[in-house]
């Protein structure tokens, strides 16, 4: 089975 | 013959403070799927937009030198938004790339 990196989304920041 | 090949450089853009506000959002950091911050919105009226050379899209790698590579959403949050509250500099200096 392969294996897959899966990251996960980033929040997002209002500057 | 043939299109030339995009190579991403890195560049400097000064943002000065002339806004109440910095005026822009940003998403990514070590961790996620975009490793370095990412530029995804910016506000009409914010020194980023007065400064007319930040772009949607373009990614962060360093902020009045300090680099933003292996730090975390918050982290580079933190940073940007101190380089902006700081009263040291009237001035931001944003290294930045457009990714090919």
């Amino acid at each position: 089975r392969e294996k897959r990196l899966t990251l996960p989304p980033s929040e997002i920041t209002l500057l | 013959t043939g299109s030339p090949v995009p190579v991403p450089t890195a560049t400097v853009v000064r943002v000065v403070k002339n806004a109440n506000t910095l005026g822009i959002a940003i998403e990514g950091g070590a961790n996620t799927r975009q490793p370095l911050p990412r530029i995804v919105t910016i506000q009409k009226g914010g020194s980023a937009h007065n400064c007319g050379q930040l772009k949607v899209g373009q990614v962060i790698l360093e902020v009045n030198g300090i680099s933003l590579r292996g730090r975390e959403h918050k982290d580079a949050a933190w940073i940007i938004a101190e380089a902006f509250k700081t009263k040291e500099k009237d001035h931001i200096d944003f290294l930045v790339v457009e990714p090919g």
